[in-house]
């Protein structure tokens, strides 16, 4: 009875999972993986091919014909539309030098900005279909949340990442590592740390499913600074570990250790937010017109 | 925890069905 409980836990992280994640694993490596016969990615490889696909990044629905070049209809994307109005960021360029790099740099960086407010927004919502999250003090639940979201969104972006690039913009956009890596100081760091986490984390071959329980871990960890009332949520991960732990025995049989070895990948992330946090602090004061959204500013104040 | 009126707000936002049992 007890296996019965916990793969029905499984399953119920599963379903909150593909409601909430608008682009799964499974979609992800299909179009990385050229199987998709209809939609192949837009591939954003220079400054050129930024600016004529900046029009598309965070778009839900690119227009279905060739990607010729249209007129762009606006310059926003609907990536902004988070929140509402409360911070419409996409589009948002100094006005003096609209088409030179540095703008089409800010720009892009503020499109990243965007989908990951959005991506904080799924998180929460399939946080609070965690058996037992929304009991939680709601102190400690704005605490899990801080401090697990961004470690979430790194873990999420390994679907999506090969040792070539990554998929952005609902897997419309292909941008590759080199064109990511030949950004000016300090942007050119941000994302290669990623690449290489990805590029390891992806050989324990997870699937949706595994995914789902490992992201329901991560939020529900005990050790948080600051947290009121610490029993609660280490027994509520205990339960999902031991869900994870058969969840991997039954789909992964013959992959050894294989629950240990994604235990371990959770040190490797804190470095991973720690070292991003701290490039964002040093983005904000070296870049004068950098602005960062406001949810993410809330999450990164005082995280480490 | 006013430092984090965003957070609080998209927890207590309850415009979502719950989630299939």
């Amino acid at each position: 009875p007890e296996a019965a409980d916990l793969r029905a836990l499984a399953k119920h992280l599963y379903e909150a999972y593909l409601k909430y994640f608008p682009l799964t694993k499974a979609k992800a490596r299909a179009i990385l993986s050229g199987k998709t016969g209809d939609n192949v990615p837009f591939v954003i490889h220079d400054m050129k091919s930024l600016m004529e696909g900046e029009q598309f990044i965070n778009c839900r629905q690119m227009p279905i014909q060739e990607h010729q070049q249209q007129t762009p209809a606006s310059s926003a994307t609907n990536g902004g539309a988070l929140l509402g109005s409360e911070f419409s960021f996409v589009g948002m360029t100094s006005v003096t030098d609209h088409g030179t790099t540095n703008a089409v740099e800010l720009r892009f960086f503020h499109s990243c900005q965007s989908r990951s407010a959005e991506a904080v927004r799924e998180v929460t919502e399939f946080a609070k279909s965690i058996p037992g999250f929304v009991d939680l003090d709601l102190n400690d639940q704005v605490t899990l949340l801080k401090y697990g979201v961004i470690e979430v969104l790194i873990i999420m972006m390994a679907p999506l990442m090969n040792k070539d690039g990554t998929l952005i913009s609902y897997g419309q956009i292909f941008m590759t590592r080199e064109f990511l890596k030949s950004l000016r100081k300090p942007f050119c760091h941000l994302l290669e740390p990623k690449f290489e986490f990805s590029v390891k984390f992806n050989t324990l071959e997870l699937d949706d499913s595994d995914m789902a329980l490992f992201l329901a871990v991560i939020i529900l960890s005990g050790d948080r600074p600051g947290l009121l009332n610490v029993k609660p949520i280490e027994q509520l991960q205990e339960t999902v570990l031991h869900s994870l732990e058969l969840q991997l025995k039954v789909s992964h049989p013959d992959s050894l250790q294989l629950f240990a070895k994604l235990l371990q990948k959770m040190t490797d992330l804190r470095q991973i937010v720690t070292d991003h946090v701290h490039l964002i602090q040093l983005l904000k004061k070296t870049e004068v017109d950098m602005l960062l959204h406001p949810l993410l500013q809330e999450i990164m104040k005082d995280l480490y | 925890t006013e430092r984090h009126k965003i957070l609080h707000r998209l927890l207590q936002d309850s415009n979502d069905s719950p989630t299939p049992a």
